[in-house]
């Protein structure tokens, strides 16, 4: 792939293999490899090389900004938002399980109104956990959904509203402007109250979470990202990609289908993840 | 795009008229780059250029006035082989109760691809019954239940545990006189091997007609590792690649085929009940050249 030397090339490959099986994508593979061969030219020791490629890897991730945002005036709102299937629902929960355990009040906005079941499946969810929610009916304005949330938040003095939201195509102009709607809806009742828009990806996704996290930024910012599905088999790579150019912070990871499946994001723990 | 990059690389020598091989490797250097970031998985992007290459420099590109266009069309062929060279229909029997399950990864689209097929199949004039068995997660069956309604069609979702439920539904379309019965089964990792033993556990019981692995068409490298362990642990007839209707290429429909041999048959391009498409290889083989 990249422009090689011929002195121990099977450790390069096998190198580049790793790395891009890993979902980092040929930009950043390409990138960090030909850092690594500035340094390590004259080290021969696999070892070093790796601890090396281990360094210039965590060197492309934030250095802080990795707890939630919240408020000194709460409510603080969280917004849950990405697109089909990566967890977003049952992420919701995960947090709000947690928070709720650390002493926060938590209520909860279902305004996926779109897909079959949605409002049921976080109603069960928030049952279990036993924090309230906020609905309406099969149908409704999301962002009627949103605003009523607010209101019942700032009313009822919670310390988080965690908003969870439809599943949707990044590409889909209708979509992404549905979600604008309920970003203006919350920023003008209540302006400052929005602390943190988390992006879900999935692991197991490859080149296209970037383009997903571009795309979402774009349309409506986004301060935090959360990757699920880690208790898989993929590694995830593609956030090495997304903290180095889109200077975006990984909060948390999903880890599992459990409340408790869910974790802080260390960037150590998953570089070391990488060659395991 | 691709083939603009390959007229730069050829270009500046066409009024020499000789292309050197080493300019053929420099358009497959291009060419492995897009697959890549197409997801096509690593080892499987490697095998591919090795064999485009034999083609390429024996002659074929060398000689070729149009050497860009003869080159992708090398590619483009080949990928369109990889990918099956033709649409495959569903294996379904005229005489016996077909049952189609549907397997696959969490959030991989599932549920609402049982609900699509049922409403192809029952365009084509086939009677059909909905089972839901996936008992762990949160409204699953309700959800199932809702598109079923959706559909005028009926879903049966009772039962003790999600073998019960199979092997009740099994009776119920027996007894109804329905000839396709469609099961929604949880989503699992493969490397869950108490998930994937209930499946294998399943299947022998009801002997399905064909069993349908449901993938994210965004899945990245891992894609060949979970489709290679759903087919050796559990053998699957058929594959349906979802979320299409995304900007992501769909390399991952190139390491499913060439790791598991068995053929894509459709394509999820959307959230409603009309968005599945039947899948034509030369498709996608020109979705991932991007
Ligand atoms: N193994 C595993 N499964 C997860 C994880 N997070 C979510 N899931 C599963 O992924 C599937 C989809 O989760 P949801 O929470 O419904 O995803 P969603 O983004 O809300 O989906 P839509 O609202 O339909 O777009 C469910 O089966 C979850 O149990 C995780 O970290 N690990
Ligand atoms: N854009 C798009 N969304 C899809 C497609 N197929 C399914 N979805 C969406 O993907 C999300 C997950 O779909 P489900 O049917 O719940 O997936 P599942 O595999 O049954 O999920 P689990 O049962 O949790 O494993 C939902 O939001 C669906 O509407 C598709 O082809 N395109
Ligand atoms: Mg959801
Ligand atoms: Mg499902």
């Amino acid at each position: 792939l990249f422009k090689k030397e011929t002195e121990g090339e099977n450790l390069w490959d096998e190198l580049e293999q790793i790395l891009i099986e890993a979902d980092m994508g040929v930009g950043v593979t390409k990138d960090v490899l030909e850092n690594l061969r500035k340094h390590v030219r004259m080290i021969a020791d696999k070892e070093e090389i790796l601890n090396s490629l281990e360094k210039e890897l965590l060197g492309n991730f934030l250095h802080d900004g990795r707890s939630l945002n919240s408020s000194t005036t709460p409510p603080a709102v969280v917004l849950m938002l990405g697109v089909n299937g990566v967890g977003k629902t049952l992420t919701t929960s995960k947090l709000a399980y947690k928070l709720k355990k650390e002493g926060s009040k938590i209520l909860l906005a279902a305004s996926d109104t779109f897909r079959a079941a949605a409002i049921e499946q976080l109603g069960i969810l928030s049952k279990k956990i036993e924090v309230d929610m906020i609905k309406h009916s099969y149908g409704a304005d999301p962002a009627a959904v949103c605003y009523d949330a607010v209101e019942a938040a700032k009313a009822r003095g919670v310390d988080f509203l965690i908003i969870d939201t439809a599943g949707r195509s990044h590409i889909d102009k209708n979509l992404m402007e549905s979600l604008k709607k309920i970003r203006r809806v919350i920023d003008s009742r209540f302006p400052g109250m929005l602390k943190e828009i988390l992006l879900v990806l999935d692991a197991t996704t490859g080149q296209n979470a970037l383009s997903q996290a571009k795309t979402f930024v774009d349309s409506l910012g986004v301060t935090g990202i959360v990757m699920t599905k880690l208790d898989g088999t993929a590694k995830g790579g593609i956030i090495v990609a997304i903290e180095k150019e889109l200077k975006i912070p990984i909060k948390f990871i999903g880890t599992g289908e459990n409340l408790e499946d869910f974790e802080v994001f260390d960037p150590k723990v998953f570089v070391s993840s990488l060659f395991e | 795009n691709l083939t603009d990059k390959l007229q730069t690389i050829f270009k500046n020598l066409r009024g020499q008229g000789v292309i050197s091989e080493s300019n053929i490797k420099e358009g497959l250097r291009e060419i492995q780059l897009a697959l890549l970031e197409a997801d096509v998985n690593y080892r499987i992007v490697k095998e591919f250029i090795e064999s485009v290459t034999q083609e390429a420099i024996g002659q074929k590109v060398l000689n070729s006035i149009t050497p860009s266009q003869k080159l992708v069309k090398i590619v483009n062929d080949k990928l369109i082989e990889l990918l099956g060279q033709n649409a495959s229909p569903l294996n379904l029997s005229s005489t016996q109760l077909n049952i189609i399950m549907l397997v696959g990864l969490q959030g991989s689209g599932k549920t609402t691809t049982c609900s699509k097929l049922a409403k192809f199949l029952h365009n084509k004039g086939k009677s059909i019954l909905l089972a839901g068995t996936d008992t762990q997660r949160p409204a699953a069956r309700e959800q199932l239940q809702f598109l079923g309604k959706n559909l005028g069609l009926p879903v049966i979702t009772e039962g003790e545990n999600p073998l019960d439920i199979a092997l009740n539904s099994v009776k119920k379309a027996n007894s109804s006189g329905v000839d396709t019965l469609i099961i929604d089964t949880q989503g699992r990792l493969h490397i869950n091997d108490e998930l994937m033993d209930e499946l294998l556990k399943m299947k022998e019981a009801i002997s399905p007609k064909e069993i349908l692995f449901v993938a994210d068409a965004m899945t990245g490298q891992d894609a060949v590792n979970i489709a290679k362990s759903f087919n050796e642990k559990l053998g699957i007839t058929g594959v349906i690649l979802t979320k299409l209707d995304t900007d992501t290429r769909g390399g991952a429909a190139i390491s499913i085929r060439k790791v598991t041999g068995v053929p894509i048959k459709f394509i999820g391009m959307g959230e409603k009940g009309e968005d599945l498409e039947i899948f034509y290889p030369e498709r996608l083989a020109s979705r991932i050249l991007g």
